[in-house]
């Protein structure tokens, strides 16, 4: 099975 | 903030509405921008709409102004398909007026949104030199995601100098696409032009890529940018103003 990642693991929270 | 085709905006609407149900309208002089991530916040969306590309536009305090997308696609469906559309927002107002004329301007709706307060979280996206670069046509791309949702939830694309691949495999067995780079081009909108600096492989929920091209009406082709391990880039452009661009985080084998 394939794990979804969050988009905040790449796009840091300004 | 006026725009001669109405149209326009009610497409950056349908287009924005199944990914994100609220979001906020940053405006300033330059024109507005959107940011906004779905709920489980596995995409993200960057809406661009410069001043230049509206009919007439004026803005003269910056303003961040919560907006409802599904109750403002509710009032926009009541547009004509020729209306012009005006939105404004008085400076102390809690409100935003949604204006529509009809082409012989025989007829003029007037609606009254209520603004809403949202935190609006920002997120900093890096400029990123992608390894692979599609265009494609948008309907061709929306074709796809939903052959694609046939077989599984997942969607594998693989780039070669060939060409693209999408494949989906689930409990019925599994589907492949590959679409050949076009040679001889005489519609560039009708192309798949693909840019490879190098191959790429990654898998992503086919569902999301579907409530992307939502968006597709406002643009012939969409671009998508590919790299390792960094979420997919898929654009449409608005044309002569801007653009909406969805962001994907992959799927990782486990």
């Amino acid at each position: 099975m394939n794990r979804q990642l969050g988009i905040s693991t790449f796009f840091l929270t300004l | 903030a006026r725009l001669l085709h109405g149209s326009i905006f009610a497409k950056v609407i349908e287009g924005l509405r199944e990914l994100v149900n609220e979001a906020t309208w940053e405006c300033s002089g330059n024109g507005i921008t959107l940011q906004a991530m779905d709920s489980s916040h596995v995409a993200l969306v960057s809406l661009v709409m410069r001043s230049e590309g509206f009919e007439s536009y004026r803005c003269d305090r910056n303003m961040s102004l919560g907006i409802s997308l599904v109750s403002m696609s509710k009032v926009l469906k009541t547009m004509g398909k020729d209306d012009s559309l005006t939105i404004r927002v008085n400076d102390d107002s809690d409100s935003i007026i949604i204006a529509m004329e009809s082409q012989n301007q025989d007829k003029f709706a007037d609606y009254e949104l209520r603004l809403m307060d949202l935190d609006s979280e920002h997120l900093g996206i890096p400029d990123t030199d992608y390894s692979c670069a599609i265009k494609m046509p948008s309907s061709e791309f929306s074709r796809i995601c939903r052959d694609m949702s046939i077989m599984g939830d997942s969607v594998l694309i693989c780039t070669t100098k060939e060409g693209v691949k999408f494949s989906a495999k689930g409990d019925l067995g599994q589907g492949s696409i590959r679409l050949v780079q076009t040679t001889n081009i005489e519609k560039e909108e009708e192309a798949v032009i693909i840019e490879m600096k190098e191959a790429v492989a990654l898998t992503f929920a086919v569902r999301y890529l579907s409530m992307f091209c939502k968006a597709a009406p406002l643009s012939p082709q969409v671009g998508l940018s590919l790299s390792e391990d960094t979420p997919l880039m898929c654009e449409f452009k608005i044309a002569e103003m801007g653009h909406v661009r969805f962001y994907l985080a992959p799927k990782i084998e486990d």
